[in-house]
């Protein structure tokens, strides 16, 4: 049975594409079965899993809007070595289709149900906003993984994340978790990002992830060879860190 | 007459609040009347200014749903030193609630028009998505400043938003024009950098500001005290280079 983790975070640029695909790629490493799923009409984590986006034959938008099902839609990205259930702007189309359906909320849960048999791990992109697309994850999540800036707007925005999270757990999805707060771009150099950090520490505890994702150009360059860094640089610290953190995740979810 | 300037790209992360706040502050101090209005439920640019998001009578929510005019939402960040329309997360209400109305896109460019004569540039920062209130501000604009990362997501990200705004000028701003592409986070020692630019140069030419916004910590560390970088360290880096920027704007714009 799948853990489906939502990778989210409502402030722009903090890393959930970065980490969804390296995480991905290095819980696949150590011989788990993952699927990503692509739920940002930016097509990020597709593009960077080595799938053309442009060339679909089918995406989410199919399986939001029931044209097609889960198994119909999940490719593999040989490349990069997990499943993927890819995205386009197509992604826009399906938020306003929906807007007026009942249970438009549940649409992933509901057509995940016949994968989470077949995985170990279920990870999820999110789009910057906190928006259908957003919910839906949230919806079919077990838990969340929060990937934040050590700086001033990221941690500004956490209070509006956590509301939603608690609206969340009040009305769609009362099993939602914390999985853990990822601390990415960290530059231990910068007085801002240990303020930041501390404040982190102070207020979510042991949610913090101990592993820390540095900056690291390798993990900026990767994406345009459509390869996870493991792939690309596998020496890289960014490559390093994010097996650090598919460790941590293992311990902390007792799947062994 | 004043020029209104919608900052604007989808991609999360790429500098959109950190231009808007600092280019507000630049302009002013070339004694220009100037203000910021704040299109992002995130209320980024709103804190950025020193207002509290959290403590606000009247928002761009008032604005958009008709609850009360410009002149009424319209405050002045006296430590920034320019007027802000400021925002906070009441605006994802508005979005929801302008769905079903007709001219919704044209809200804000109506409730502006009473302004434009009090002012020499009105700067709009916009979420990190192509929704209803990054609609309103493209309808409203005469122009798009687009702040970029050079890295790969950000460039292919461009494709998107300059369909986006094909579609604008298609239906809803004829008259909307590209004001310019900035380059943010520019770092000359990293070959990635280095490849984007050149993209950059080689796609859009002369609409490349000169200007580049390098990275520099004083520009990540100022909105913690709800200052532009011109505010809280005059002679850093960031400030320097968004005072040039301000510079090569006025001159294009001809407002002289
Ligand atoms: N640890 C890191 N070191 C260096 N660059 C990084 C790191 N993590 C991410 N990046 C780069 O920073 C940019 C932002 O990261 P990314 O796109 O993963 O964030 P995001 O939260 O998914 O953004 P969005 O909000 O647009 O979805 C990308 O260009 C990415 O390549
Ligand atoms: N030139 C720079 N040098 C260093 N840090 C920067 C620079 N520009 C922006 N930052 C920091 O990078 C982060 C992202 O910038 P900012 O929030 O302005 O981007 P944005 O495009 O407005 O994000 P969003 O998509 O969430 O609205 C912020 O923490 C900001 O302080
Ligand atoms: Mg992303
Ligand atoms: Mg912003």
């Amino acid at each position: 049975m799948a853990r489906v983790v939502a990778v989210t975070n409502q402030k722009g640029g903090v890393g959930k594409t970065t980490t969804c695909v390296n995480l991905a790629a290095s819980l696949a490493a150590t011989r788990r079965r993952v699927l990503l799923i692509d739920m940002d009409p930016q097509g990020n984590a597709t593009m960077g899993s080595g799938i053309d986006k442009n060339a679909l034959q089918l995406s989410g938008y199919d399986l939001l809007t029931k044209r097609a099902t889960a198994q119909e839609v999940c490719i593999r990205a040989e490349a990069a070595g997990y499943d993927l259930l890819p995205a386009n702007g197509d992604l826009t189309a399906a938020e306003v289709e929906l807007l007026n359906e009942i249970g438009r909320e549940h649409r992933l849960r509901i057509a995940l149900n016949s994968l989470r048999e077949e995985y170990d791990y279920i990870l999820i992109d999110c789009p910057p906003s906190l928006n259908l697309l957003t919910v839906n994850a949230l919806s079919a999540a077990d838990s969340v993984l929060i990937p934040m800036q050590c700086e001033y707007y990221a941690l500004e925005g956490l209070a509006a994340l956590m509301n939603t999270v608690e609206q969340i757990q009040e009305t769609v999805n009362p099993a939602l978790e914390i999985e853990g707060i990822l601390r990415t771009m960290y530059d231990p150099r910068n007085s801002l990002t240990l303020d930041v950090s501390a404040q982190l520490n102070e207020y979510f505890g042991e949610k913090v992830y101990k592993a820390v994702i540095p900056r690291n150009v390798r993990l900026a360059e990767a994406p345009s060879y459509g390869l996870p860094a493991l792939k690309y640089d596998r020496a890289s610290k960014g490559a390093i860190a994010y097996l650090a953190l598919a460790g941590e995740v293992v311990r902390r979810t007792g799947l062994g």
